[in-house]
């Protein structure tokens, strides 16, 4: 099943 | 010491509807350009950003930045005690433990007083990067429910296909498929029914439809609703308030495997 990313990690990187 | 009078308390109430199924124990950050929140669920796959600026409050008043930890469940129970024409007011102490909720009605002279003891809630504040979306699509509130939970009765993830065909909801599921196709659509008559899209790029990406239904609880705060996409970017689900005040959702996006 397609997996979700975590929102932590792209609000944080970004 | 902030002190916050709503004309409506509905308005509150249903802020605080639309968000409380998403994320259980929050802090309201007052300062005085108004009172914010910002909050992941659990599962960090979506994200609840609310603003309701000081020009929605009259009078609004908040010295100091003072955060507000706020369980909703608690919130939701002192709020199902306001009648929805009541006039909320929201007072705190500069360092409070607890957050005053007077409600009055404009009708009656009958003032309640209700009160909800505070939490220490460490929360990290995320940035959220200014972002040019591919696609940006206003439609009408209602209609983005619609189609939400008429798909969610077939899959349990929607492919949102933004094109110069316009934008195309499809899910497949085990007992077989469906597709909604919006175009633009001006109705002069009714501008709360337009469907506005702007393009930059084709745009397509897939979402779990059970945050897309919890997040159409906010349906009733606003006529339209504004979906801004981008590959492999969270979606933005935004509903505008009066005072350019906004109740705005990310959700990332499903990525194949």
């Amino acid at each position: 099943a397609p997996f979700q990313r975590d929102l932590y990690n792209y609000f944080i990187q970004s | 010491m902030l002190e916050a009078r709503l004309e409506q308390a509905n308005l509150f109430k249903k802020v605080v509807d639309a968000i409380k199924d998403l994320v259980q124990d929050c802090n309201f950050d007052c300062n005085d350009s108004g009172i914010a929140l910002q909050a992941m669920d659990n599962s960090h796959v979506a994200l609840v950003s609310m603003m309701l600026r000081s020009e929605s409050f009259a009078p609004f008043r908040c010295d100091r930045n003072i955060a507000l930890g706020i369980n909703l469940t608690s919130l939701t129970k002192v709020l199902k005690c306001a009648q929805s024409d009541d006039i909320l007011t929201l007072k705190a102490e500069d360092a409070p433990d607890v957050v005053e909720l007077v409600f009055e009605s404009a009708e009656s002279d009958r003032i309640s007083e209700y009160s909800i003891k505070l939490m220490d809630i460490d929360q990290e504040h995320l940035g959220i990067p200014e972002t040019d979306y591919g696609a940006t699509i206003s439609m009408p509130a209602a209609e983005f429910q619609r189609i939400c939970r008429d798909l969610i009765a077939l899959s349990e993830s929607v492919s949102i296909e933004c094109s110069k065909e316009g934008v195309k909801f499809a899910c497949q599921g085990d007992i077989g498929s469906g597709a909604v196709t919006l175009r633009q659509h001006t109705n002069v008559d009714k501008p709360e029914m337009n469907v506005e899209i702007n393009m930059s790029e084709p745009v397509s990406l897939t979402f779990s439809l059970k945050y897309l239904v919890n997040f159409c609880k906010a349906s009733g705060l606003s006529n339209q609703v504004r979906l801004c996409l981008s590959n492999e970017v969270p979606l933005l689900v935004e509903y505008s308030l009066a005072n350019n005040s906004h109740l705005r959702f990310y959700l990332a996006p499903k990525i194949g495997d």
